[in-house]
């Protein structure tokens, strides 16, 4: 399973076979894929990005993260099956090749993994980071409250044991901070996509406020032809809207902070399901899921490269 | 290891401001644990609660003393979580 010929993406994996996995990835694909470290999680365990680029330097770039919440499984599974689709359709997909031929993609499969590693050894359902704070015997923040975008607002919590806990303070945690001091250390981020799971939504800025942003016509237009592109699969019905419109209100997001940056194509997906499995989605619709995803990824990625700004 | 045996995910389909009111006070009672995947903000939108097996009678006598219509959407969480570990470990064996 662990080379990348013989990969099952049809299975959810520990982190160690998907670290592993990325090695193949690369090895197999050396002139267009790399693996960064862009540091480490407060466990200590590796963070990877992988960097999809023909070449040239600094060139305007896509951020995809994916698996922010441990405990959405179909989100770092769909984070490998979109990098190993992104690989292999190099040079045969026209679109693909054209968007990396001016563009470089960076794809973070899993973002919190210390969370990841705990929801397969103690606690299937855990979200959040696994940070331990003074005066609490609670651990962990909620990874999409903790950016300085409206921190500690409403719609996130200030109680250490809340599932969506925002932290002591913006950036506090060291995953955050390290995708913070990449995206802005690069500084040529023209869109910035967060893949998150459960209910089937594509959202844009803001989720702090409830005001719309300057750019949310554009944004709404974009996310409808990527749920249309998304939807032309399996007839799977996605709403599109700005988080506090189409979800609920929550401060300190990771989109929202992307976009204040000046990132203005910034993007979340909440990928399957409808609530029937929660965040059990078998693993026979990992591939259907990752599948109808990559249609709007990809309808997103195209917009961004014919819309340079 | 956690288990959720008993566990339970509900949703709840809230239809009044009030109701949200209500709602909204379970997700601060510490005590039942609630988990929120979808949180009480709108009536538009459904409210999905994960209910540990021992706040399952509170939470269901609460809803239904106060007129809230909800639906079991997962009526034992570990089952899901067996059948996945089942999967996972055949896979491994293949």
């Amino acid at each position: 399973e662990r080379g990348s010929k013989s990969f099952n993406f049809a299975a959810y994996h520990t982190l160690e076979t998907i670290y592993q996995w990325m090695d193949s990835l690369v090895a197999d694909h050396p002139s267009l894929v790399t693996k960064l470290q862009i540091g480490s999680s407060y466990e200590n365990r590796p963070m990877y990005v992988l960097k999809f680029s023909t070449g040239g330097d600094n060139r305007p770039a896509i951020w995809i993260d994916a698996g922010i919440h441990a405990r959405e499984w179909v989100s770092q599974a769909t984070g490998v099956w979109t990098a190993n689709k992104i690989a292999t359709d190099y040079g045969r997909d026209t679109s693909l090749t054209s968007l990396l031929n001016k563009m470089d993609v960076f794809l973070m499969i899993v973002t919190n993994p210390d969370g990841y590693v705990f929801t397969h050894t103690s606690n299937r359902m855990w979200r959040k980071t696994r940070s331990r704070l003074p005066g609490t015997t609670c651990r962990g923040v909620d990874p999409n409250r903790n950016w300085d975008a409206g921190f500690g607002g409403p719609g996130a919590s200030r109680n250490p044991c809340s599932d969506s806990y925002h932290g002591p303070s913006p950036h506090s945690e060291v995953e955050v901070d390290n995708v913070v001091n990449f995206v802005q250390s690069h500084g040529n981020f023209k869109s910035f996509i967060s893949i998150h799971a459960y209910s089937q939504l594509l959202m844009y800025p803001y989720g702090y406020s409830c005001n719309d942003v300057p750019d949310a016509p554009e944004l709404d237009s974009v996310g409808r032809s990527a749920v249309k592109a998304l939807s032309t699969l399996f007839g799977t019905s996605y709403k599109v809207g700005s988080i506090c419109k189409i979800i609920y209100q929550a401060s300190g997001g990771s989109i929202d902070w992307s976009y204040n940056l000046g990132i203005k194509y910034s993007f979340a997906f909440e990928l399957r399901d409808t609530g029937r499995y929660g965040f059990l989605l078998p693993a026979n619709q990992i591939v259907p899921t990752a599948s109808e995803t990559w249609l709007a990824l990809k309808n997103i990625m195209e917009y961004v490269r014919d819309h340079p700004y | 290891r956690q288990l959720f045996v008993g566990d339970q995910v509900l949703r709840v389909a809230v239809e009044t401001e009030e109701q949200l009111r209500l709602l909204a006070s379970l997700e601060e009672d510490e005590i039942l644990q609630l988990d929120f995947w979808l949180h009480p903000v709108s009536s538009d939108l459904p409210v999905d609660i994960r209910v540990p097996f021992a706040s399952l009678q509170t939470v269901k006598v609460f809803l239904e003393s106060n007129d809230i219509p909800y639906t079991v959407m997962i009526k034992d969480v570990q089952d899901l979580l067996d059948e996945e570990e089942a999967e996972m470990e055949a896979d491994s064996v293949r």
